[in-house]
């Protein structure tokens, strides 16, 4: 099991997509 | 072996807040989301700054904590336990909590009127709480104590309602008061542990409102949980309680957050589906761990080469965690990880391991570091590069290992 931490999330937009079934990421976003 | 599009260059001083702008990013949700402040709960910006933040090494230690837990509630799953919040579970709690890895706020409004609550988000917990007034054993907070008398739209849940039984069933009830009010309690890590009564108010979420957000009205607490001045958690988890779904049929089945990169600059929750300009990887769900969102690493690249690791390493998924501070890997992912990175950094000495990270750099009388492009891909070929603040944490790669591959 991995865990993708709050480091490596930063200034990325996480989206839970999950209606979607889906996690995305866009970059740069803060 | 490596091109300069493969680099990022870091510039003294990067690894630091060197400016701070506390001013909110201009984010546009799809009709019908919302969008709050989100900061880093230490930073000049946090409404609750704190007044003694921990050393990195501190939170490096209680970040193993939680790592060690979450990992603990699937070997739960996979043993056969069933009840994973129930199991066994010891952990020295003179490292802290595991919830102190928590470090991104939002501000809300609770009740009628609105009383200010500064709250902690955390994608790895369901249930909502805030401290409410009279709290017999709480951590002093910066805002006022919610006080329910107060507010002409909180009411407490009957033992006998449903949303006192759907608790039970994902094991966080904790019986009835004497009055018949449902009462709730939150385990964590490291033993500590908060009840009350399970409740609902009216949310104010920015410029919207949420009738009947569920919450738990906090009126006691144990062990080193929170001692801080924020007022309580806002769990976004994939279970019943969570805002998220709570908040579905309103804003849609969908959110998202941006973490700032330093204490010195903002951040934003949105409730509701994002905006477009997003890649995609599928989400993973587990109905034994539903509070968890996961998702499958498939390969690494450093400088722009793919590692060698089989793909059966990552078979396991990720958990993707707000409250996580540092990104664990299957052990052989993060040999391969740490070589190649050593390899394109070889022209700055090694420094002493720190804690979780052993590939450390001595940056000394640098005023600038070039340091390898690190992309993290998903299921399907979604590339994620990371930002360099996502790659080097201090002077060390801020990756980290699990202890063998099958944990």
């Amino acid at each position: 099991l991995g865990i993708i931490g709050n480091v490596q999330q930063r200034t990325l937009e996480v989206l839970y997509d999950v209606g979607g079934g889906a996690v995305g990421f866009k970059a740069g976003a803060c | 072996g490596y091109d300069l599009q493969s680099y990022k260059v870091l510039h003294a001083g990067a690894l630091k807040s060197a400016t701070i702008n506390c001013s909110q990013p201009k984010v546009t949700p799809s009709s019908g989301g919302v969008t709050v402040p989100l900061h880093n709960r230490h930073g000049p910006c946090s409404p609750v700054p704190s007044t003694k933040a921990p050393t990195l090494e501190e939170m490096l230690r209680r970040d193993q904590l939680r790592a060690a837990y979450i990992t603990r509630k699937y070997s739960g799953v996979k043993g056969g336990a069933g009840d994973v919040e129930q199991s066994d579970v010891t952990v020295p709690t003179t490292l802290g909590t595991s919830l102190g890895t928590l470090e991104y706020l939002i501000t809300v409004g609770i009740g009628s009127p609105a009383m200010t609550q500064t709250m902690l988000i955390d994608t790895g917990s369901d249930v909502s709480w805030v401290q409410c007034k009279p709290c017999s054993q709480c951590h002093t907070q910066a805002d006022s104590l919610f006080d329910p008398s107060s507010s002409s739209t909180y009411s407490a849940f009957p033992c006998s309602s449903s949303a006192c039984a759907q608790l039970r069933r994902s094991h966080q009830g904790n019986g009835c008061s004497s009055r018949s009010q449902c009462q709730y309690i939150v385990k964590y890590g490291d033993g500590s542990s908060g009840t009350g009564t399970y409740s609902s108010d009216k949310l104010v979420l920015g410029s919207s409102t949420v009738k009947n957000f569920q919450f738990g009205c906090s009126q006691s607490e144990s062990g080193n949980l929170l001692k801080d001045q924020t007022d309580g958690l806002m769990g976004l988890g994939g279970g019943a309680q969570s805002l998220a779904t709570q908040t579905a049929g309103t804003f849609g089945k969908a959110f998202s957050y941006c973490l700032p990169p330093t204490t010195g600059s903002p951040g934003f929750l949105t409730l509701g589906a994002a905006t477009s300009g997003f890649v995609k990887t599928p989400m993973l769900r587990s109905s034994q761990v539903p509070a968890y969102y996961g998702v499958r690493l498939q390969a690494i690249r450093v400088g722009g080469k793919q590692l060698s690791i089989p793909t059966s390493v990552f078979s396991a998924g990720s958990i993707m965690d707000s409250g996580t501070i540092i990104t664990r890997l299957p052990a052989t992912a993060y040999s391969a990880l740490s070589s190649a990175f050593k390899a394109g950094m070889k022209q700055y000495p090694p420094a002493q391991p720190m804690g979780i990270f052993d590939t450390c750099f001595d940056f000394s009388g640098q005023s600038s570091v070039s340091i390898p492009t690190v992309v993290l891909v998903f299921s399907g070929g979604v590339a994620v590069n990371l930002a360099s603040d996502g790659i080097i944490l201090g002077s060390c790669l801020a990756f980290a290992a699990n202890s063998d591959d099958s944990s």
